[in-house]
């Protein structure tokens, strides 16, 4: 049920994250779990590359990972 | 898993990398 999910996966939340710190698909992944978002592989996947597009954060290496940031 | 965590995250760089 909805009311399960502690965690929601909006654009709001990528946003914050993505101030605080650069991170990578993966590192952002970890942050929308499906366990605890309630969502399926593909819908977070789909959810999330459509927020990315529409942030269009900036982008940079670190460790020869690519990592996305935003500026306030 | 962490396998399923790569197999997102290579999904989401596939979608992606069509938009970037």
């Amino acid at each position: 049920t909805p009311s399960s999910s502690d965690v929601q996966l909006t654009e709001d939340a990528v946003r914050r994250y993505l101030i605080r710190k650069p991170m990578t698909t993966k590192d952002l992944l970890k942050k929308f779990q499906t366990k605890r978002t309630g969502l399926s592989s593909e819908q977070t996947v789909n959810v999330l590359a459509q927020i990315l597009k529409r942030l269009n954060p900036e982008r940079k290496n670190i460790n020869d990972k690519m990592h996305f940031y935003l500026t306030e | 898993s962490s396998s399923e965590a790569d197999e997102m995250a290579a999904a989401l760089e596939a979608e992606l990398n069509d938009f970037m």
